[in-house]
């Protein structure tokens, strides 16, 4: 597997916070699980209605995703497993190159 | 030769530059490649002149890709835009024009040192792979590096943050390589291309602040026959717009220094998807993306050249 299956479970995650209070409870969970933050590219740039869309380790999805249900902020799950994306969104001649 | 490369996977940084070494050799008619500067990591930054050659003056447009590691399809369409103009030259009337009428420097891998490391170690970096003496986090965002409202909003002063600016401006050596050459340039480089993903979007200044700039109307209607021609390949829409209020303000990015050195015509692609993949753009996707994106900078590059003074 690329990058030895490091990415399997990672999961990506879009939010947009209807409020400043969800926005700011959202910079704080993002502080405190240290999460890569794919869009928008700084926390600080978070606010109402700012689509956000954050990677989060599988060790780390079930704490924001409970954090999420208890605070009701909506969200989608864009991707499930980012191993079975990357892995799925290269060519068999890439795989085999990286090999 | 262009027709032998594979243009529709990602390539690792080893072989982007053996391709570039590749055409210096054999397209020694319109290519000549040339280095600018190494790497934090001392690897050679490499830049591809595009053009036929020619004693007369002719200004220049500039095209970087890949300032962010993560974003591979840029470094992508960065291949297929050299791959395109070698290919059309004798073919296409207007590619002809372009290479015939100006000079494209082409940086495919800008962020080399980030890209390598995104294709070994980690696949979602950002940033370069500079050392911070007094913190254990590497890496400067590239595109907050410049001496442009430095440091300001939408940056972060913590080194371990994507978005960190840096210890001062043009502390990275690939920034302080391609500010060099552009201000050496001086006025003949005309347009400035920033190549980037994702959110389907092309921008231009400001980034930094909610201001118009001077010349907005020309940018403005560039921009917009932009994005009609690219929509109408594969119906994609693309947001179009300056960068503080279309995506978000950020401060010491590469376009809006461009522009405040003097270029007129500064703009940067948010290229595909808009989350559906993210930066795991598949590469049964690089082809749709290149080619919607080559007619857009197609149409950027005649508009400037024909109605903007």
């Amino acid at each position: 597997h690329p990058y030895n299956n490091h990415y399997a479970g990672d999961k990506l995650i879009r939010l947009i916070p209807r409020s400043k209070e969800q926005a700011n409870a959202l910079k704080k969970i993002y502080h405190q699980l240290q999460v890569d933050l794919w869009q928008p590219s700084s926390i600080s740039c978070l606010s109402e209605e700012t689509v956000t869309d954050v990677r989060i380790p599988q060790n780390a999805s079930r704490t924001l995703l409970a954090f999420l249900q208890e605070a009701h902020i909506q969200y989608t799950i864009l991707i499930e497993d980012l191993q079975k994306a990357l892995e799925n969104g290269s060519s068999l001649q890439t795989q085999r190159k990286r090999r | 030769s262009p027709s032998e490369y594979n243009y529709e996977v990602y390539h690792s940084l080893e072989e982007i530059q053996s391709w570039m070494h590749h055409l210096n050799k054999t397209q020694s008619g319109l290519i000549r490649m040339f280095s600018i500067g190494r790497s934090y990591e001392g690897r050679p930054l490499f830049v591809l002149k595009l053009g036929r050659k020619s004693r007369a003056y002719k200004r220049a447009v500039w095209i970087d890709c890949g300032i962010h590691a993560r974003e591979w399809i840029g470094p992508a369409f960065c291949q297929w835009f050299v791959r395109e103009a070698l290919l059309t030259y004798k073919t296409d009337p207007a590619m002809r024009k372009m290479l015939n009428h100006l000079y494209f420097y082409i940086m495919p891998v800008f962020n080399v040192d980030g890209y390598h490391f995104s294709w070994t170690h980690d696949r979602f970096w950002r940033k370069t792979r500079s050392r911070n003496s007094r913190f254990r986090c590497r890496g400067v965002d590239a595109n907050r590096n410049w001496k442009v409202k430095w440091c300001d909003e939408g940056a972060s002063v913590h080194p371990c943050d994507d978005t960190y600016c840096g210890p001062f401006p043009e502390s990275e050596p690939e920034v302080k390589a391609v500010a060099n050459f552009l201000r050496k340039q001086g006025k003949r480089i005309t347009a400035y291309l920033s190549f980037h993903a994702y959110a389907q979007m092309l921008l231009y200044p400001y980034s930094y602040k909610y201001a118009t700039i001077p010349n907005f109307s020309c940018v403005e209607y560039a921009a917009y026959k932009a994005v009609k021609a690219l929509r109408s390949v594969h119906g994609v829409q693309y947001r179009y717009g300056p960068a503080s209020q279309t995506l978000y303000i950020s401060s010491g990015n590469s376009m809006d220094w461009a522009y405040k050195n003097g270029i007129p015509y500064a703009f940067a692609f948010e290229l595909r998807d808009t989350g559906h993949f993210g930066f795991l753009l598949p590469e049964m996707l690089i082809k749709p993306t290149c080619t919607e994106t080559m007619l857009a900078v197609k149409n950027i590059t005649v508009h400037l050249l024909k109605k903007c003074p």
